[in-house]
């Protein structure tokens, strides 16, 4: 236990630099471990330092950077321990037009080796999708689905 | 592996037999507020195992199945089916193609199915846990959770690396 | 004291009805006392059916709705028992866009008789402002203030 | 009455004196993600006088204060003016235009000043809630705080209508 742990651990601190790196160019962002000599119960801790500032204190992070730091996480334990699907559920929410693109970025590369399902509202989040579900309430309470499209159908 | 596609019968808002097919590759899906996208994420999370009422948004387990609405009756049952393509033989099952059900009575029963065999919910859970979808699910990243993974504790984040190994 | 707030609970459950219709056309909402016999310590419970649905249960709202009623409850509050002005920092970021639209309706009439300073990543929203500042940090961890344009600049 | 202009100067990430001027009517702050927007919201609630550390985003109430980046060495004060039109009367003090003021030191000293003349915090907020600003500043929405809302105690949402009452 204490061996599989120390593993995904180190693999997934790895991932994170470079995740963290890509979400926050010329920021830097670090997993540490709260007791290194205990791997039965340590925990895991996070510093992000977005580029140019020093302050790493994460609460004082905007909710932008907040989200950003958080996706860095998770995608950095997706990339160290595979797993054959993801779900999504709106998670652009907090961020501004330049890192939703990183963002989607970050989601494309994931689609090489995992499925993606992401409910999103964003346009450009869209645009990258294979496959598009459009859901509907036709004012009755009631779920429909309206549409498929197919990105072949499209282009 | 991926899932192919997903069934859902009297499950929250989705009264009518619903079917949706899914692709290897990203599947957005997207519609008006309330429309019912967090409720297919819901029904992910339910027919995998999910046993949380609070994370699927309810008050009891209960809360899953059609509650009715002004021009239609309440539903006595939900049910969920996940057909997963597993072609690369992840899930440790000798198909090519494996499907998981489960349906939840209003009286409280619950049944569960691999491949049209009922089972229990263990072996559901089991199956998942052996080819990367952990009972905490971390896959499922749901609607305003993401602040979550940074307001854990250090032991918290722990257990979502170790779920993942 | 309980004359005070039994006065500004009624005022305010009645705007609450008048407010979640704007919102939630065809649905109805209400606001309750937990302990109507007790004005000095009774709670407030919160009813919310949006337009063709049966379900009363809060927590199953989707994101938006939850977002529509919150918002609805704190314009009820403006509205019976205004203040001078209100800052509000982001509180679009659940809604689509025919929902934005009824938000941005609100803030305008919320206008006429407070000042509103309002954060916002939403063209629509920034379209109704009279007038707009735009902050940056170039990269050093410092904020500036690049703009300011008013709206009769504008038109 | 409205907030006619703020001034910041060592406020968080507002380490060069900014200067804000406000209309009536609908003022919009944009800008890129941790650029300073919600900065700006933490200024108008700090110098109206709030005392908690943690609606502030911070650890401690000193995190207010600029604590430098990499190209400048942290500032050993913050301070806040926020200048209110009062042509209508609706603050209860003898002048049209009314500044409030508020600043901290490293070393853990406040200051506190309306129309330049020190005063103490409670000064401030009971010359605010005359006109409709609570202590609990039911007045600021913050980033994130809209579902706090529906999921506070019936109590909680009491104390609400309390304040603005
Ligand atoms: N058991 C149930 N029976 C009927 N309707 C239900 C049930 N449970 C939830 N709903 C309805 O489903 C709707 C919520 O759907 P959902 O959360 O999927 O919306 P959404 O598309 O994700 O919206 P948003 O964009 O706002 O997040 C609610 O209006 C709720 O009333
Ligand atoms: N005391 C301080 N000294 C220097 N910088 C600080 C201080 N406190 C906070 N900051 C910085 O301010 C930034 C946060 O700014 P703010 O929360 O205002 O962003 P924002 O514009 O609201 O972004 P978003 O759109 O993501 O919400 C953080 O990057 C943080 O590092
Ligand atoms: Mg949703
Ligand atoms: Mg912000």
């Amino acid at each position: 236990v204490e061996q599989v742990f120390g593993e995904a651990f180190r693999d997934t601190a790895e991932q994170f630099e470079g995740v963290f790196g890509r979400l926050f160019p010329g920021g830097e962002g670090r997993l540490t471990l709260t007791d290194p000599s205990d791997l039965l119960t340590t925990g895991i801790e996070v510093e992000a330092r977005p580029p140019g500032k020093k302050v790493k204190r994460l609460s004082l992070l905007s909710g932008g950077e907040r989200s950003l730091v958080a996706v860095a996480l998770l995608v950095a334990i997706f990339k160290a321990r595979p797993s054959p699907f993801y779900i999504m559920d709106e998670v652009e929410a907090a961020l501004d037009d330049t890192n939703l693109g990183r963002l989607i970025t970050l989601f494309e590369e994931l689609r090489d080796s995992s499925q993606l399902i992401v409910i999103t509202h964003q346009k450009k989040t869209m645009e990258v999708a294979d496959a598009l579900y459009g859901v509907s309430m036709r004012g009755d309470g009631i779920t429909t689905v309206v549409s498929q499209r197919l990105r072949d159908v499209a282009s | 592996m991926y899932v192919k596609s997903l069934s859902l019968k009297g499950f929250k808002s989705f009264a009518s037999a619903t079917h949706l097919s899914l692709e290897p590759g990203i599947t957005c899906i997207v519609g008006p507020n309330g429309s019912g996208k967090s409720n297919v994420v819901d029904a992910l999370a339910w027919v995998m195992g999910e046993q949380g009422a609070k994370s699927l948004r309810g008050g009891k387990m209960e809360d899953v199945i059609f509650a009715g609405t002004a021009g239609r009756a309440p539903l006595g049952r939900a049910e969920v089916t996940m057909t997963i393509d597993n072609t690369d033989g992840a899930l440790p099952i000798d198909y090519t193609e494996v499907t998981i059900s489960r349906t939840m009575f209003r009286n409280g029963g619950s049944e569960y199915a691999i491949n049209g065999t009922s089972c229990r919910l263990l072996d559901v859970q089991e199956l998942l846990s052996d080819s990367g979808i952990g009972r905490e699910m971390h896959v499922v990243v749901g609607q305003g959770q993401l602040d979550t993974v940074l307001r854990a504790t250090p032991e918290e984040r722990r257990g979502l690396i170790e779920e993942a190994a």
